[in-house]
């Protein structure tokens, strides 16, 4: 689903620059679960925010559901997000004046336009898969950081995307709780075809991961296999 | 340096009525390690940010440092912030108009108006100290998930308090930044006798945890000393 050729990302320049990307290659299959890990500032984010057309390459190549993302402009951008990608960001980015409801139905409704009856059966589907139902009406600064966590990952989950590039999902949540949301992710791999790109620390996700790239400092340094070394 | 008697908070009323805490009792010794661990929802941060005079209590007794902080009104409790405690936040809180070395110095520019040399001493000394020394011009939106958590930990440290609040401060980060920040703080609790409670989902955290305190849906349901079950 996802193939990079030589991808690099600098910020800043000249004295201040640093080379948060230096120059990776790798493949990612459909219907997968694929763990990045490494150091804190080893360019994790840096690599899931280009995948996602949050953010461009310095260079390199970058082809994700057989469309060459470095070339798109900010309008196509959005739209390829909309209809292919949910994110989970490392620090939820829940709109604090949408409920856990809104902030979950807000891409079915501004981005994907769905109508009202199919809108309320994914969002009450997600909300109850996630553990999270009673909490439909509050707002973000209502909620604990592990319920915040789970509206963020409904919200990645609630348009069925072909991609869900997950950042630390886990971070926030206790074993139980972690174990439950996987399920639901493996789930959706299973049934839908969905591929999840994991940022992680978290040994439970790595575990689960059938490949597991580990970055250090900008370069990809190791890439293991499920059931090999 | 912790007592409570009957805690109890609630938030909101009649139908939304949430029982976040619902009456715990414990005393923390000081110069401790402490750790509340129980699910999402449990009531971690609810207490932590009571014991740290961030919210007031709806009924019970709660003496912090010989102070009862259920007394204090808005002025006075901030007072008693400054001079007595550190917080880590669980979403870290910096200010993003802020270097990371200008979060780092604002409370003791702003709260405790230390001298130039001094906070510059200080401040630098827990950059190094927290592996964050090359990125002290940063903003925050220019640092990685662990970078900002790591700024968030010295700031706590830097006004050396008599009790730190740790809410799930290891959960971005990797296993080998999370033992040195955790180094960090064991070493300030037998230097300067500070008093550490964590709220955590981290097996180290908790396994440096002198004692652990499990909640459970606001209630305590188990205390588990070292060396003991
Ligand atoms: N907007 C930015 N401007 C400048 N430098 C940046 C920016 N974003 C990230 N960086 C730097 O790029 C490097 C990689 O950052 P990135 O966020 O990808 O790390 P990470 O692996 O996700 O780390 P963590 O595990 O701490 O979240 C870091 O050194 C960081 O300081
Ligand atoms: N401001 C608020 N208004 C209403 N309910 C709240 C508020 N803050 C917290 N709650 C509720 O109180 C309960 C306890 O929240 P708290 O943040 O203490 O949990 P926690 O143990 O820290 O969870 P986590 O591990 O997910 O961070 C939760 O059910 C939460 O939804
Ligand atoms: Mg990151
Ligand atoms: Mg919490």
């Amino acid at each position: 689903l996802v193939n990079a050729e030589n991808l690099l990302k600098t910020y800043g320049s000249g004295e201040v620059e640093v080379k948060a990307i230096r120059g990776v290659n790798f493949d990612i299959e459909p219907a997968s679960f694929v763990s990045f890990v490494g150091p804190s500032g080893s360019g994790k984010t840096t690599l899931l925010n280009m995948i996602g057309c949050l953010d461009t390459p310095t260079d390199g190549n970058l082809t994700v559901a057989d469309t060459d993302v470095t070339k798109l402009d900010r309008n196509s951008s959005a739209r390829f997000r909309g209809d292919n990608i949910g994110f989970i960001f490392q620090d939820f980015n829940l709109i604090p004046v949408l409920t856990a409801y809104e902030n979950i139905e807000y891409p079915l409704l501004m981005v994907q336009n769905r109508p009202a009856v199919e809108r309320k059966q994914r969002v009450m589907s997600l909300l109850e898969a996630a553990g999270i139902a009673d909490m439909k009406d509050k707002f973000p600064d209502q909620l604990s950081g592990g319920q915040k966590q789970r509206v963020a990952v409904a919200r990645a989950l609630v348009t069925d995307p072909k991609l869900v590039l997950a950042d630390e999902p886990t971070a926030n949540l206790d074993h139980a709780t972690a174990r439950n949301i996987l399920n639901l992710m493996k789930e959706m791999r299973d049934s839908s075809g969905t591929t999840f790109i994991f940022s992680t620390h978290d040994p439970k996700v790595m575990a689960e991961a059938e490949v597991t790239f580990t970055l250090e400092d900008g370069l990809l340094k190791g890439i293991r296999q499920e059931g090999g070394e």
